[in-house]
C-alpha cells in the first residue's frame, strides 16, 4: 500500500481498542497462514500509526510481539484455548510489522513480516538453571528419537499408517539422558500394520493431521520411549485461503533453519475442524 | 457576577501511550 510523505496519520494509544483490535486480526492472520511450528498469541503492541486514505478506509501500521503458545497450527483447538509457551520451557516470541486496511469496520492485512526467536539462553537459566534448552531439529539424536517414536506409535495403531510432517521443538534433557520431541504428523492411505515400503504411503486426499509428544530415554544396553499423539479430524477439501501479495508470515520452529521443511502443498493455511482424538 | 478562574495545569504524569501492555511476560 503506498503511504505518502503528504499523507496524515495518527498516533494512537497502543492499548487503545481499536488498536487491540488491529492487533488481533494480525495475529489471527498469522496463525491462519503460518504453515509450521505454534500459533502465536498477542502479547505486546509496541508501535501504532493510523493513516487516514481516501476514500472511506483507514491503514494500520503496527509493530506487534507475540509469543509462542503450545498449540500446533495445524491444531483446530482455538487460540483462546491455548497455553503460553512459559519461560522454563524455552519461549519463543515472534516480532511482527503489519499493514491492515479498516474499511466498513472489518481488518484486512495488506502487508505482514513476521521473524520469530527463542529466550536467550541466559534468561531461561535465570528463572530455571536446570532446565533444558531447545535443540537444534536436526541433532542426531532428535531425529532418531522422533524416529523411534513415530515407529513405535504407527507399531501400536490400528488405522492408518502416519508419515512426519515437521520436528517441530526439542530439548535434550541431561538427567535423566532423554530426548524431548514433539511432531507433526499426516495420515497416509496405507494401513500402518501393513505398511511395508513406506516411502509407497501417499498422504490422504482429505488430509488428517496429528501432533505427538515423545521422552526418548537412555538406559543401560538399550531405551525407552513413551509416546502420546493427538490425531485430529479429517480436514475438509474446502479451498484454502492463500497469502496474496507480498506477505512473509514466517513464525518457523525456532532452533534449526536448515531442517527439511515439508511441502506447503501438504499442509492447510488454516485448521477447519475441532474436535481432537487422542491415540 | 462569577468568574471561575482558570485551572492551570501543573506538571502530572507522563502518559507513554506505546509500547502497550505486556499481556504475558518479556522475553
Amino acid at each position: 500500500v503506498p503511504v505518502g510523505p503528504t499523507l496524515a496519520y495518527d498516533e494512537p494509544n497502543c492499548d487503545d481498542p481499536e488498536t487491540e483490535q488491529a492487533a488481533l486480526a494480525a495475529v489471527d492472520y498469522i496463525n491462519s497462514h503460518v504453515l509450521r511450528g505454534y500459533k502465536h498469541t498477542l502479547n505486546q503492541i509496541d508501535k501504532v500509526k493510523v493513516w487516514l486514505q481516501q476514500p472511506g478506509g483507514q491503514v494500520f501500521e503496527l509493530e506487534i510481539d507475540t509469543l509462542e503458545t503450545t498449540c500446533h497450527v495445524l491444531d483446530p483447538t482455538p487460540l483462546a484455548n491455548c497455553t503460553v509457551r512459559q519461560l522454563v520451557e524455552h519461549a519463543v516470541e515472534g516480532d511482527c510489522d503489519f499493514r491492515l486496511l479498516k474499511q466498513d469496520g472489518q481488518f484486512s492485512v495488506v502487508f505482514s513480516k513476521c521473524d520469530s526467536s527463542p529466550d536467550s539462553a541466559e534468561d531461561v537459566r535465570k528463572v530455571c538453571p536446570d532446565c533444558p534448552l531447545l535443540a537444534p531439529l536436526n541433532d542426531t539424536k532428535v531425529v532418531h528419537a522422533v524416529d523411534v517414536a513415530l515407529t513405535a506409535f504407527n507399531a501400536q495403531s490400528n488405522g492408518s499408517y502416519f508419515q512426519l510432517v515437521e520436528v517441530s521443538r526439542a530439548q535434550l534433557v541431561p538427567l535423566p539422558p532423554s530426548t524431548y520431541v514433539e511432531f507433526a504428523v499426516a495420515a497416509t492411505d496405507c494401513a500402518a500394520q501393513e505398511a511395508t515400503d513406506p516411502a509407497q504411503c501417499n498422504l490422504l486426499a482429505e488430509k488428517q493431521y496429528g501432533f505427538c509428544k515423545a521422552t526418548l530415554t537412555e538406559k543401560v544396553g538399550g531405551e525407552d520411549v513413551a509416546v502420546t499423539c493427538t490425531v485430529f479430524q479429517p480436514q475438509s477439501l474446502l479451498p484454502q485461503p492463500q497469502p496474496d501479495g507480498p506477505d512473509a508470515v514466517a513464525l518457523a520452529p525456532v532452533a534449526d533453519p536448515v531442517a527439511p521443511a515439508p511441502s506447503p502443498a501438504d499442509l492447510p493455511a488454516a485448521a477447519l475442524v475441532v474436535g481432537p482424538m487422542v491415540v | 457576577k462569577v468568574v471561575q478562574p482558570g485551572i492551570v495545569a501543573g506538571p502530572g504524569p507522563v502518559v507513554r501511550p506505546c509500547p502497550g501492555r505486556i499481556r504475558y511476560f518479556k522475553v
